[in-house]
């Protein structure tokens, strides 16, 4: 896990410089979410704006929008591939992302286009973590 | 970090900030 006081990324999945993040958790499924830097950015968010099963993804290109306090963040997907599950529960209470950007609080599964999923163009947790921390130094 | 600090800046900042570190293609 790397750590930036409050702010934590765990190390067992790669991180898009969007600040969302992907997770390969089996047979050709990954798991996506936002980050914790993202999440206290934007602090509660209201609503997320979601693409549904069945539709495909590019890596860089908007994935959700987050709508907060009468702002909006779009965020890029991680990794090109194809929606196959959207997390019904967070889509429905988005304030629990405030309590579990990872686990729980996944928001979409994808099919990634091919084996490399997960490498190309990502940050391992490490490096995640100094691109959050000139982020921080900006602010 | 300040929770829930987008709100708090005003839209130029955060339309720099969410450009350089939120890059969507």
């Amino acid at each position: 896990v790397s750590r930036i006081g409050p702010i934590v990324l765990p190390a067992d999945r790669y991180y898009h410089p969007g600040h969302t993040w992907a997770k390969p958790v089996g047979a050709g499924e990954v798991l996506v979410g936002l980050d914790a830097f993202a999440r206290r950015i934007v602090g509660d968010v209201r609503a997320i704006d979601l693409p549904s099963p069945g539709e495909r993804v590019e890596q860089g290109r908007r994935l959700w929008t987050l709508r907060f306090d009468g702002r909006a963040l779009d965020q890029p997907a991680p990794l090109d591939g194809e929606v196959i599950e959207v997390n019904e529960e967070i889509l429905r209470h988005p304030e629990r992302l405030r309590e579990d950007p990872y686990e729980r609080g996944w928001i979409l599964k994808v099919r990634p286009r091919d084996e490399q999923c997960c490498v190309a163009n990502l940050f391992a947790s490490d490096l995640a973590k100094k691109w959050v921390e000139l982020a921080i130094q900006d602010l | 970090l300040m929770e829930g600090i987008a709100k708090y800046l005003s839209e130029a900042q955060w339309e720099q900030f969410r450009k350089r570190y939120f890059p969507v293609a």
